[in-house]
């Protein structure tokens, strides 16, 4: 299966 | 008190035909370097980074920073009554809660003033890093667009893979599949319509066709398009807003599990 990730998952939060 | 006139006041207009797809509400910041956006769709997938700087503006005074929550559709439909070739100043009160929008025609014989309602909006703000990339493509961006338009007839899912023969666009789909290779062409008498790949390293990532092809929506802000690529990073799909900035679409890989 392909998951679509989230960005947050990449990026910090500011 | 913010007053901000662009001359080329079509690029506004092109700049907010290829955010209102994508993000309903957003706040545009404005600070003496110039006039920004970052905002992500309801999804969390894709964020869009605007920026506009300060010296790509005929007159910019912001005298402190401010932030304007504007409904990107209803800011669309104003920025349409200007046109194209017409001068825009956009204009807001340190206190106000509204912003208005004003078009002059080259030869100032019409002038039009539109005052929009501001938001208060709560937007999650994500710090993104400077990062190496292992593969950057850039590539005439109508041709982008084709490839991203035509491959969703086929698939939802579109793997990017750049090697040094050059970079595949792949999909599948119920009928079948598709491979669109487009090669090294430096195109030096037509820059344009260059496509010039940078690797470090060969990357192949997966992503959803529905968000590039809301991103090719900035294809008439430039001629070419940069696509940044890493293994186990969100794209980068960045178009030139003329010689005064850029917009940016980051976009989370899909990922096999």
């Amino acid at each position: 299966d392909i998951f679509q990730r989230v960005l947050v998952e990449y990026f910090d939060s500011k | 008190m913010l007053e901000l006139r662009l001359v080329q006041g079509g690029l506004l207009k092109k700049v907010l035909e290829s955010l209102k797809d994508l993000v309903n509400d957003a706040n545009f910041d404005c600070s003496a370097s110039g006039f920004s956006l970052q905002a992500m769709d309801s999804s969390h997938v894709a964020l869009v980074a605007l920026l506009l700087r300060s010296e790509g503006f005929e007159h910019y005074r912001c005298d402190r920073n401010l932030s304007l929550g504007m409904n990107l559709n209803n800011m669309a439909k104003m920025l349409k009554c200007a046109a194209n070739d017409d001068i825009v100043t956009i204009k807001a009160d340190d206190a106000s809660d509204s912003v208005t929008f004003m078009f002059e025609s080259p030869n100032q014989d019409k002038i039009a003033d539109f005052e929009m309602k501001l938001m208060d909006i709560d937007s999650e703000h994500l710090g993104i890093p400077e990062a190496e990339f292992q593969a950057i493509v850039r590539m005439p961006s109508a041709e982008f667009a084709r490839i991203c338009k035509d491959l969703s007839t086929i698939g939802d899912t579109v793997v990017i893979s750049v090697t040094k023969e050059g970079v595949k666009f792949s999909t599948r789909g119920d009928i079948g599949t598709a491979n669109i290779v487009c090669r090294q062409n430096p195109s030096i008498d037509k820059p344009e319509e260059a496509t010039i790949i940078e690797m470090e390293e060969p990357v192949s990532l997966t992503f959803a066709l529905r968000y590039m092809n809301s991103f090719t929506k900035a294809t008439p802000l430039a001629n070419q398009v940069t696509i940044s690529l890493s293994a186990d990073l969100p794209v980068v799909v960045e178009y030139r807003v003329a010689e005064m900035g850029y917009i940016r679409f980051y976009l989370a890989p899909k990922i096999e599990e």
